[in-house]
């Protein structure tokens, strides 16, 4: 089989001046997957070294560069899933971990479970060797003038600062 | 919202989705991202798929699995991937994005919203894009 690896840094209302920075970011992502793929690594591997890449990437919504809820805080979700045997592992409301998709790896290959949240997914992390970084390191200055924005204007959904009459983000 | 979707050369699929989901959130507001079936979908015996966009609609539309459930019953990768997002969005109003590896290892990428940043390597070529068409 030949190795292929696909991936999209976020849909929705993404102004102009954003447009580089993602198309650069996801460029760097996919041939960060490819390379594991091209070494004879797996497709598990693959995905979480390309997501790693874009959560590390302050132009993308996930990790460093997260958008804020309305406290002005990074929670962050993730999935994993492995088609050989449809096992999964998945997170959520994790903060102040800068990779939450090796989080959910781990409730994937370490857990009996396949969805923890919020305190328990801290516990769980800190119980499989990650450690945190302090919350202000995750939070972006597009972050902040997007939930500044939200907080001026009210159209709940957006993701990206700069546009209008579209909501519906990534 | 970050997505990626993988064959390796056993022919084994993986998805990945990763997200810190919309601006101005409730505390405590889940997304559609960590929902098996709505942000991420990974069968060998069919393909992958990982979603972006509106939350609450794609989760109420499990749209991750609606394009999974068309290529099952024998719907290539990139139409499933357009009538399930487009079915989301014409039922719900709210847009999304897609992409979509098969078991064969076709391709398929669709967005109703504006635009959706997405890349992919195939047969040592990288293809990329952000706007439709």
């Amino acid at each position: 089989m030949e190795p292929i690896i696909l991936i999209h840094g976020g849909a929705g209302d993404i102004p102009q001046n954003r447009v580089k920075g993602k198309l650069d970011g996801v460029k760097v992502a996919v041939i960060a997957g490819h390379k594991i793929l091209a070494q004879g690594g797996s497709a598990l591997d693959a995905v979480e070294a390309a997501v790693l890449s874009m959560e590390d990437d302050e132009n993308f919504n996930a990790g460093y560069g997260s958008v804020l809820n309305l406290r002005g805080e990074v929670a962050m979700e993730a999935s994993i899933m492995r088609g050989e045997d449809l096992n999964a592992g998945a997170v959520t409301l994790v903060k102040d971990f800068p990779h939450p998709i090796s989080i959910a790896y781990k409730v994937l290959t370490d857990s009996p479970h396949s969805f923890i949240g919020g305190e328990g997914a801290k516990l769980f992390a800190l119980d499989k060797g990650f450690t945190t970084v302090p919350p202000e390191s995750l939070i972006s200055e597009n972050a902040k003038n997007a939930l500044e924005e939200f907080l001026q204007h009210g159209e709940l959904g957006r993701t990206e600062i700069g546009m209008k009459n579209e909501g519906g983000v990534g | 919202t970050v997505g990626a979707v993988a064959i390796d050369k056993y022919g084994h699929i993986a998805v990945a989705t990763s997200t810190g989901g919309m601006s101005g959130k409730a505390v405590g507001r889940i997304g559609d991202t960590p929902l098996i079936g709505s942000g991420t979908y990974a069968d060998d015996n069919i393909g992958g798929v990982s979603t972006t966009g509106h939350g609450e609609s794609i989760l109420k539309y499990c749209l991750a699995h609606s394009i999974i459930k068309l290529m099952e019953n024998g719907t290539d990768a990139n139409t499933a991937t357009k009538e399930a997002v487009t079915g989301m969005t014409n039922r719900l109003k709210n847009t999304a994005g897609a992409i979509t590896l098969s078991k064969n290892g076709d391709v398929g990428i669709y967005f109703s919203s504006k635009r959706m940043s997405w890349a992919y390597i195939k047969s040592n070529k990288i293809f990329y894009g952000i706007e439709h068409n």
